[in-house]
């Protein structure tokens, strides 16, 4: 029976074509991704992956890795990445660009800003169902916070606050001149 | 099994051997350089907060197990992806009329307490008290605030060899705000006590207002690069939006006279 089970195990998915973006922003880029939801088999491996296009100076919203280690691998174009350890220490900061990779330790804050060519990259991840948590944006962790909290906890006034809660109505890829208002209806 | 290091000979009663104290509050980490902890693959701690003392935003790379030994408080805790499901009145502390839906905007001028403000949204908000315990997972932002009247103390162990943390054995917290002491741990046990920063201290300023829409100086604040408060913070005006502090049920009478006056104007129809 290992014909009718094991033999036909999905091993493959492609993650380049536009229509299979899980992300999108006409403004910033598209992402990817293929996790144990969409290839079992990866569960038992531990590992998934994430394809991205940012466009021309678009932003891969700061974030950091909740379950997994993820290696970088530069496609095409480039892009400037920060990434900041436990101490606040920038660990890097530069351009990244074709065929570079980098690893960002797990829990390590990340930004991303495209170059004018755009940036594209492929993503490994050490969990199969790895998970970001966004530090801008409508899926922010700032904007899930009380804004009192954020009040006390940044000394700013509550008019502060609101901006950083809800300054970027995007959620993971923000666009390079964003004219919305501080609150726009969704 | 691999990881950790047993070939203890004595076992001994330990005290905390690190105290970093903070504005409104005092955290104290067991070194986890004695064997047994190595053994076993955890660290432990212990946290006092004052009242009105606020546990600034961070997330760990370790889960953490917490029994709150003495007091009551209120922990928020970010799930990503979840809803902003708790929300303010918006106009319930100026006292004026509640604006109806949102996308509004406010007159941010005038006097304090006149002034119209947006609802607030935000994730679940959990009360604990005394005797309970609270699971703290890794990698999701978490801020705990002393609402009571006497000091918080929980004490947590903190599982560095569960699977969920994939760096090394060892425990750090990356704190979202102010600039925390930390060091405890193996940290500590080399001498490497310092001041950490908040993770926003190490991205371009540029950058960030970018990201965020904001100006320059907003970013400065939340850098906070001259803030010396530690951890945990006195927060003595903050008001959360908790069920329990819900007007309306504060007042059930007037509550239910209005149901009552709804229905006499036939509002029970569909």
């Amino acid at each position: 029976g290992l014909e009718e089970t094991l033999c036909t195990v999905k091993l493959s998915e492609n993650i380049g074509l536009p229509q299979e973006a899980d992300v999108f922003n006409p403004r910033a880029g598209r992402i990817t991704t293929v996790n144990s939801q969409k290839i079992p088999i990866l569960s038992s491996l531990q590992l998934s992956a994430e394809r991205g296009f940012l466009y021309s100076n678009a932003i891969f919203a700061p974030h950091w890795n909740i379950n997994a280690h993820s290696a970088l691998y530069v496609i095409r174009g480039n892009a400037r990445i920060q990434v900041v350890d436990h101490k606040g220490n920038k660990v890097f900061d530069d351009e990244v660009k074709q065929g570079q990779l980098i690893i960002v330790p797990q829990y390590f804050a990340v930004i991303k800003k495209a170059g004018n060519e755009g940036f594209e990259y492929v993503a490994f991840k050490t969990n199969d169902n790895a998970m970001i948590n966004p530090l801008v944006g409508r899926l922010s962790a700032l904007r899930a916070i009380p804004e009192e909290v954020l009040r006390s906890s940044f000394q700013i006034s509550s008019e502060e606050a609101e901006e950083l809660k809800y300054g970027r109505q995007e959620a993971l890829l923000l666009s390079e001149q964003s004219q919305q208002g501080k609150r726009e209806v969704a | 099994g691999g990881k950790t290091q047993c070939n203890i000979q004595k076992l001994n009663a330990q005290e905390p051997s690190f105290r970093f104290p903070s504005e409104a509050g005092l955290t104290e980490f067991w070194d986890s350089n004695n064997p047994e902890f190595g053994c076993a693959g955890v660290e432990f701690e212990r946290n006092t907060v004052q009242p009105k003392g606020l546990r600034l935003p961070h997330y760990s790379n370790v889960p953490k197990f917490v029994y709150v030994v003495e007091g009551t408080g209120v922990q928020g805790t970010v799930i990503p992806g979840c809803a902003e499901t708790f929300e303010s009145q918006g106009e319930s502390f100026s006292g004026g009329q509640e604006q109806p839906g949102k996308g509004q905007e406010g007159s941010k001028g005038g006097q304090e307490g006149q002034r119209q403000r947006f609802p607030d949204r935000h994730q679940k908000l959990r009360r604990f008290q005394k005797g309970d315990v609270l699971i703290l997972l890794p990698g999701f932002t978490q801020w705990t605030y002393n609402d009571g009247d006497v000091p918080l103390v929980t004490v947590a162990l903190l599982d560095v060899a569960n699977e969920a943390n994939q760096l090394d054995l060892q425990s750090r917290k990356f704190f979202l705000a102010g600039n925390p002491q930390q060091g405890g741990g193996k940290e500590g046990h080399q001498g490497q006590q310092q001041q950490h920063r908040n993770i926003f201290s190490g991205f371009d300023d540029q950058l960030l207002a970018e990201a965020f829409n904001v100006d320059l100086k907003i970013i400065q604040k939340l850098k906070g690069p001259k803030d010396k408060r530690g951890s945990t913070v006195r927060a003595e005006k903050l008001q959360l939006f908790l069920p329990e502090y819900s007007e309306q049920e504060q007042q059930p009478q007037q509550q239910q006279g209005q149901q009552q006056q709804g229905v006499g104007r036939g509002w029970r129809s569909n």
